[in-house]
Formats: C-alpha cells, structure tokens, sequence
C-alpha cells in the first residue's frame, strides 16, 4: 500500500494474507470462502515446468492467514487449511497483457468463528454500481511493498474510483513487455497519478471497499489486480459486480 | 307224596290216570315254583265220585297255610263240588294237591270207574310291589318298589342311599356336586326335620373366574344354644381355602359372596333333634377385579366402567404431552384384562412428562429458555439467538422460538424441527477507520 497509514486492528477484519505463489491479499466472504485474484493462483509469466500445477496441488500448498494486523501475530495465529481453489475460467495466464477474469475463490476447509478480528466483507448489490462511479471513495488495504519494503503490519491507503477514459488515456503509450495493456468492461480503475496512494505488489487479491452510505456496510467493489509502477499512477481493479453470478454459483448458498 | 321240582309249569294228574284211579289211595302233589313266582292251577280233567261235602272221594287244594277248598264229583253231577275252571292261584310260590279215594266206589250195587284228574299248574309273577302280597323273607322296600318277572328290587328317594339289605333308604348327602351356574341346595327332608347324625357334604363348583353367592332361605333352623355356639348341629362353609364360618339357630345369615369358585358345605348333625334345616340358592357372576385407579392426574382410563369383572378390560392412555410407561418401557398402548382370579393381569402403568433432551446445539449460537420450567420436558420454550454481531439469526420459517412437542422433539410454531442458523454479518467490523484529519 503506497501512501497509507496502518490499519487499526478490527478496521479490516477481512482482511486475509495469502501465500501461495508469494505474498498476496483476500477478502473474506461469509466465514469459509476468500476472494481473491486469480493470478495470485496462477501467475502469469511462469515458465512452462511451473505452469503444469493443478487447482489441487495448489490447494494443497496454499497459505492462508487471517485475524491480525501485525504480520508476525498474524502467522502465530496459523494457516488456514485449503479445500478446494476456483480460478475464473476467462483467466489467461498466459496472457500478461491482459487480466480479465482476474478473480478467485478459496474455499478453507473449516469455517471460521467470527469476531471483531474475522469478519467477512459484502458483495455489492447487482443492481446498484453506484459505487463504480468515478469519485466514489474506495479503501484498498494490503500486506504488500511500500518503499520496497514488505509490510510487516497492515496498511490501509483511501483511493477514489478514476474515470475510465482517464485511465484509458493515461495508459496510452504505456507497455507490458512492448504490449499494450487491456483494460476491460471487467476492470475498473482507481486512484491517480498524483495523489501517492496506491495499492503495490503483495497486495493484489485484496478488496478494494467502499462503505455504504446506507446500510454503512463495507462492500468489496474491486480486487487489487494490476497496475503499471505503483504510487505513480492508476491501479487496476477486477469488477466485482461482474462476477457475482459467478461467485454465487460456486459459493451457494453462502 | 310228591314233590314237584321248581319248574315254571307242570302237570299233576290222578294215579293209573286216564284209567280210573285205584281205592283206598291218598296221594299228595308239593307243588313248587321258583322264588318271585305264584302257582295257578287249573283243572283240565276232573272226574271223581261225586259225595255230599266230598266226604268219599275228593282232592284238597291247600296253599300259603290255607285251605283252597276240597272238590269231587263230575261236571254234571248234582252232588259234589266240581271245581270245573276256577283258577287256583296261591300267594306264595307253593301249593299242596291231596287226593283221596274211599274203600269202593259203587252206585246202587254198580261198580262205577272215575278217570280221577288231571290239572296243569303254571309259574306266574308275584308282584311283590303290591301290597298284600305276602312276602316270605325280609321288609318291603323302604321307599320305591320296583317289580319284574320273577322277583322285584328296592329303591331310594333322590338324596337316599339303598343300604346293604335291599330294602331299607337312609340320607346320602356325602358327596353332593352342584355344577349349574345356579340351583338350590337343602338339608336333607327340608322343610321337614332333618335325619339324626348326619354327615352331609355338598359342593359346588363353577367355572374358575365366577363368584358364588349364597343366599340363605327361610325357614332356617338348626339346632342351637342359648350360651354355646353350635354344639348340636352345625352348618360350616368353605370358600376355597377360606373359612366363611359355622352357622346354626333360626337366623338366616346374609347374602354370603364367596368370591371363590369352589364352595364346600358341611351339614353335621348329633343323635337327636327336630329342626327344619336350611335352603340356600346360590347364585354365580363373573368375578369382580379392583376398580383401576390412575397412579398420577396424567393417566386416563377409557370408557371406565363402575364394576369390572372376570374378562372385562380396560385400556389406559396418557395426556398430551405424556408417555406410557411400564417400568422402564415406553409403551405404545396398554391395556390390562381382569384373570379369573379376581386380579389384574398387568398393573396400572404411568404417564411421564414427554422430555425432548437438550435442544439441538447452534453452531455460533446459543439458545435461551423462555418457559418458566427451565427443563426440556413438555411444553417448555427455548429461543435461539447468534453470536452477535458477528452473525445473525436466519431462521427457517420465520419461528425463532421452539416447543417441546408432545412427540419429544423441538418445534418451531410451525411444527418444523429444523432449527435455525448463525450466517455471518458481512461489513459491519467493530472498529471502522475513522478519519479525523481533514
């Protein structure tokens, strides 16, 4: 998280820390499931001997922490065993210009007992993407780099929702390995070139949430998914109320 | 003389008969016949000189001590006594023939020839029954008299014994058997005095699982005294192994009710005395068992009947809420059926309170008692709430309040058993960011 304070402990109780290919973030849903990128699960840019893993192996190998916002007491408080994975099927890995259908689930194989340190996040109402608008005040929150330094503690960073055209503008010219990147329906962005908050590796799978003006629920509106640099321009997020029927498919009635 | 053998018949016939019979002869005929028989004779021929009064020629008819007269003479002779078809019949079973013939037998100076006689005699039936008829040996019978060809024999009134002579009747009460549903029973003569020393046993026995009721008849009257209970005669009753007591004097007791298929009574009596006796009807039912009664106010009894007896049944169930129980044994019915004993053939079971165990666990939940009885008997309310507000409480049909149910289980009020859950609350976190610089 660039330019973000510490969170407080109980400020994001969903907050999850995975480890599976490297550090990453979730988001609790319910009390059994976390959201998270699906290029945390599989990474693109592997070579060809690394990409022959299965869901299963993955599961298999996978970190999950949950409860604390101090790295080292976070661990104390021990990994969360892995049932099954689920990866978007539009996800390419292999495509690295493109992370449509960046978004996974995870489901533990114990449910965990809630309280004011494990607390999942909401999804957003299908019919209301109000939250998408530009503006629109989102927190991303993360164990990730600042500094290039690996957060020891979990940060916090607020960043508005940005007007997609900026965004497209904004990454004109750019390149990802002397590709231009694409930037889909299924993505939005957020933050800005100037402001100096921006979410940054070890991050991504995290939520970006936003606090319901009326029920005061925090929703989780975007996955932390991609950017170009960190803390220098937009940060790239998975649209959550894309997928719902997706997500809903798989977790049931949960 | 001579005698006849003990034949059913015979014949006796003049000497030298048919030819004239010699003078100066005297012949006697015994005629016998066997025990139980009377001789009848007849004369088939007779032919003897005629006299006046029989004073020549005669034959003499005796039997049983007495003369049956004396006759002579022919059948158309103006003198003599010819017996021409008179039967002879004695009483007993003999008859004595004499025949007598005089020195000559002429009529003015003419030598006349009588053939003499000739009689046929037959065996025929005494009726000893009949009163006059003498008999020889022994009483006529005491009671009944019964007559067959060739003798008779005796018998006594119903309650009489025929004794060893064959003619006397003396009281048999002994072994009197009573086994209808009902009758009567009496000392022996009643209403007239009862025989001295008497041992009279009369027992009744019924079908096990029917009662006996003595009912006691007037007159009574048995032998008494003033100062000593019964030491004269005595009327004892047995109710199976149970003495009912000894009864005497000119009270009747009351209604005795045995409650017992088996009744034994005995009738004793002393060397003297001129008491009426006793009658008694017995009467039988179906013996009676204890009226149920229920062990708690759970305990229903169906259709309870005032009385209940032998073969009646009664079937028992509890209130709602409550389980049939038979020591340690739910039971799905019950019913019990009074034995001929008199006893029930199962005890009365009871109604315990319905208990549903401690209501299922909520996971991330807990539950609270809402009932005053905090226990999980019947009709006790629990209500389920979460952990909150972590999780909140969905319920399954909008009931989060559940009964104890009369079928043990907890019941939402819809009479659902599935019980609710705890599903996590979503973005509430108890400590939000608060953003205090601006």
């Amino acid at each position: 998280i660039i330019g973000g304070k510490d969170a407080p402990p109980g400020s994001f109780p969903w907050q999850a820390m995975t480890i599976i290919s490297g550090r990453a973030g979730g988001a609790l849903l319910g009390d059994r499931w976390i959201l998270t990128a699906a290029h945390t699960v599989f990474p693109k840019g592997q070579s060809e001997s690394e990409e022959t893993q299965t869901l299963e192996q993955v599961a298999e190998k996978a970190e999950i922490f949950l409860g604390h916002t101090v790295v080292t007491e976070l661990f104390k408080l021990g990994n969360r065993p892995v049932r099954r994975l689920f990866v978007h099927p539009d996800y390419n890995p292999n495509d690295e210009h493109n992370f449509d259908g960046d978004i996974a689930l995870i489901e533990l194989r114990d449910p965990v007992t809630l309280g004011p340190d494990v607390l999942p996040v909401c999804l957003p109402d299908p019919g209301n993407s109000s939250f998408y608008v530009p503006g629109w005040m989102g927190y991303a929150s993360g164990f990730g780099v600042e500094k290039n330094i690996l957060a020891n503690k979990l940060k916090y960073a607020p960043i508005p929702v940005a007007s997609q055209v900026m965004c497209q503008d904004w990454l004109q010219g750019k390149k990802i390995n002397r590709r231009d990147p694409v930037f889909t329906a299924n993505m939005f962005c957020a933050g800005s070139p100037n402001e100096g908050k921006d979410t940054c590796q070890g991050d991504s799978g995290g939520a970006l949430t936003v606090r319901d003006p009326v029920t005061q629920r925090w929703v989780a509106t975007g996955i932390v998914s991609w950017g170009i640099g960190c803390g220098k321009g937009y940060g790239f997020y998975t649209k959550v109320i894309n997928y719902l029927d997706w997500v809903k498919g798989i977790v049931g009635k949960d | 003389s001579m005698p006849t053998s003990k034949k059913l018949y015979g014949e006796v016939k003049s000497p030298n008969y048919p030819k004239p019979y010699p003078d100066n002869n005297i012949t006697t005929w015994d005629i016998s016949v066997p025990k139980g028989f009377r001789v009848k004779l007849n004369f088939w021929q007779f032919d003897l000189e005629p006299s006046e009064a029989c004073q020549y020629d005669y034959v003499k008819i005796t039997a049983d001590k007495q003369d049956l007269g004396r006759y002579c003479g022919q059948a158309d002779s103006i003198t003599g006594n010819h017996p021409r078809g008179k039967e002879f019949l004695s009483t007993g079973n003999h008859m004595q023939l004499l025949f007598h013939s005089d020195f000559s037998n002429e009529e003015n100076g003419v030598v006349v020839f009588y053939k003499g006689f000739l009689a046929y005699y037959q065996a025929i039936d005494l009726d000893e029954c009949v009163k006059g008829n003498d008999i020889e040996d022994g009483p006529r019978c005491q009671h009944f008299c019964h007559n067959y060809v060739g003798g008779y024999f005796c018998s006594c009134q119903p309650g009489y014994r025929l004794q060893s002579d064959l003619h006397t009747c003396r009281v048999d009460c002994s072994n009197e058997l009573f086994t209808e549903p009902s009758g009567y029973l009496s000392s022996p003569g009643y209403p007239q005095s009862y025989p001295a020393e008497l041992q009279c046993n009369y027992s009744i026995r019924v079908e096990k699982g029917m009662t006996i009721t003595l009912k006691f008849l007037e007159p009574f009257e048995i032998d008494d005294h003033p100062q000593v209970r019964c030491p004269y005669d005595q009327l004892k009753i047995q109710a199976g192994q149970k003495t009912i007591g000894e009864f005497c004097g000119t009270v009747p007791p009351r209604n005795i009710e045995t409650n017992s298929s088996s009744v034994d009574i005995l009738f004793l009596t002393d060397e003297s005395g001129l008491s009426r006796g006793w009658k008694i009807w017995y009467s039988t039912e179906r013996i009676r068992c204890p009226q149920p009664v229920p062990n708690d106010d759970s305990t229903i009894i169906k259709a309870p009947q005032p009385i209940y007896r032998y073969q009646d049944y009664f079937i028992v169930t509890c209130k709602t809420g409550y389980n049939l129980m038979e020591a340690d044994e739910k039971l799905a019915s019950f019913t019990s059926v009074c034995q001929d004993d008199g006893t029930w053939h199962r005890p009365m079971p009871r109604c315990e309170i319905v208990n549903c165990d401690t209501p299922r666990i909520l996971k991330n939940g807990d539950f609270d008692y809402v009932s005053q009885k905090k226990n999980n008997n019947y009709q006790s309310v629990v209500r389920y709430r979460c952990n909150e507000p972590y999780y909140h409480l969905v319920t399954n049909t909008g009931s989060d309040t559940y009964t104890c149910s009369p079928q043990g289980s907890w019941k939402d009020q819809n009479g659902e058993e599935e019980i609710p859950a705890c599903l996590p609350v979503c973005g509430l976190p108890d400590s939000p960011i608060l953003e205090i610089q601006r």
